[in-house]
């Protein structure tokens, strides 16, 4: 349903927040976490590589699909706050 | 269909 080829976007941790809004989850009209804002001066912002509107299908490889809001939203924040890697890798989907 | 709509929305999470 325009859904476009999944990409692989890597946002290096190059300020002190992730700075992206998220809607969505399991047992919600948004079933997948979808970027709902981009807040300027975050990591997202800067590397500028995610946008409004994409859908977050991975993060570090751990799918999102089936978790609630508040379990996908915490994987998201521990992978941003984990001290192994100095980036996160995200999954996303667009839509047409 | 229906059962999409009867769905609730989501909160939004400030990551």
């Amino acid at each position: 349903v325009g859904i476009m080829e999944p990409t692989l976007v890597r946002v290096p941790k190059c300020a002190s927040t992730l700075g992206i809004a998220v809607e969505g989850g399991a047992n919600t009209r948004q079933p997948l976490p979808r970027i709902a804002t981009i807040q300027k001066g975050g990591s997202a912002h800067i590397s500028g590589q995610l946008r409004v509107g994409q859908v977050i299908l991975e993060v570090n490889g751990v799918s999102l699909k089936g978790m609630e809001h508040r379990d996908a939203t915490r994987v998201i924040a521990e992978a941003f706050k984990t001290k192994d890697k100095d980036y996160v890798d995200f999954l996303i989907a667009e839509f047409n | 269909r229906e059962k999409r709509l009867t769905l609730p929305p989501s909160e939004i999470t400030l990551l």
